[in-house]
C-alpha cells in the first residue's frame, strides 16, 4: 500500500490470486 | 433419434492412449472419469461439460460470471465446440499435474493471459484482468496503483521494450520467477488414486 515502497507486487501476481483459476476447486466438492 | 449417443462420448477416448499423451496413469484416467461424469451431469447429463457446469464444478455456481474461468474453459474445449469432452479433459487437467513440465505450463498460462489471442500478452489485456481480479474480490487498488504495477511488471517483462509480451519474453519472465505459475499446478493431482480413493 505504500506508494515509495520498491517491493511493487507483479501484475501477475495480483492476477494469480483469482480463485477463479485456481482449479483445485473441482476437487474440493 | 439421429442423435450421436452423446452419452457415448464418454468412451470414445481410450484410457490407454490417455495415458499415452498426458502425465496420467491409466488408473487415474480412470478415476478423474468419475469427476468427469459428476461434473458433466450437473446440469444437464448429456457426457460433455458445459460452460455452465464448468463454471459450478469451479465456483460453486453457474451464475457468476468470470473472465479466467471463461478463459480456462476456452482453453480446455480445444475442438472450439462449446464443450468439454472427456479426452480435452483429461489432456487440460494435464497441463496443472505436478510432473508437467513448466515450459508447457508456461504455454498454457500465456495463452490464457492472452485474453484478445493476438499471440502477445498487451497491456491493456493485462489490466483487464486485474480489473477482473479487483471485480470479484475485495481488493481495492487506485487507477495510478495498478498503472504503476503494469509499468514494473512491463519493465520486467517486456524485454524488447514494445510494450507487449511475447511467448519468448514470457518464458524467460516466469522463468525468472516460477512462482507466477503457482496456480498451474494443482497438488491433488498427485497420487489422485490415494488421495481420491472414492473416484
Amino acid at each position: 500500500n505504500s506508494g515509495s515502497s520498491p517491493a511493487i507486487i507483479n501484475a501477475f501476481q495480483l492476477i494469480g490470486m483469482s480463485s477463479c483459476l485456481d482449479l483445485s476447486g473441482f476437487f474440493e466438492k | 433419434m439421429g442423435c450421436c449417443c452423446s452419452k457415448e462420448r464418454l468412451h470414445l477416448q481410450d484410457p490407454a492412449l490417455l495415458a499415452s499423451q498426458t502425465y496420467f496413469k491409466i488408473s487415474e484416467i480412470e478415476a478423474l472419469h468419475v469427476l468427469f461424469k459428476k461434473l458433466s451431469s450437473s446440469v444437464v447429463d448429456d457426457g460433455v461439460i458445459s460452460k455452465e457446469e464448468f463454471q459450478l464444478g469451479l465456483l460453486g455456481s453457474s451464475k457468476k460470471r468470470s473472465l479466467f474461468t471463461d478463459r480456462l474453459f476456452q482453453l480446455f474445449d480445444s475442438k472450439r465446440d462449446g464443450v468439454i469432452e472427456f479426452g480435452e479433459f483429461i489432456r487440460g487437467l494435464s497441463v496443472f499435474h505436478p510432473a508437467a513440465p513448466q515450459a508447457q505450463k508456461a504455454d498454457f498460462a500465456f495463452r490464457l493471459y492472452d485474453i484478445c489471442q493476438r499471440g502477445f500478452i498487451e497491456r491493456e489485456e493485462v489490466k483487464e484482468m486485474i480489473c477482473a481480479l479487483l471485480s470479484e474480490s475485495d481488493l481495492v487498488l487506485s487507477n495510478d496503483i495498478i498503472e504503476v504495477v503494469l509499468d514494473k511488471t512491463f519493465e520486467e517483462a517486456d524485454s524488447k521494450g514494445d510494450g507487449k509480451i511475447d511467448p519468448e519474453e514470457w518464458q524467460e519472465f516466469v522463468g525468472r520467477k516460477p512462482s507466477l505459475l503457482r496456480n498451474m499446478t494443482i497438488p491433488y493431482l498427485k497420487d489422485l488414486n490415494t488421495q481420491f480413493p472414492s473416484f
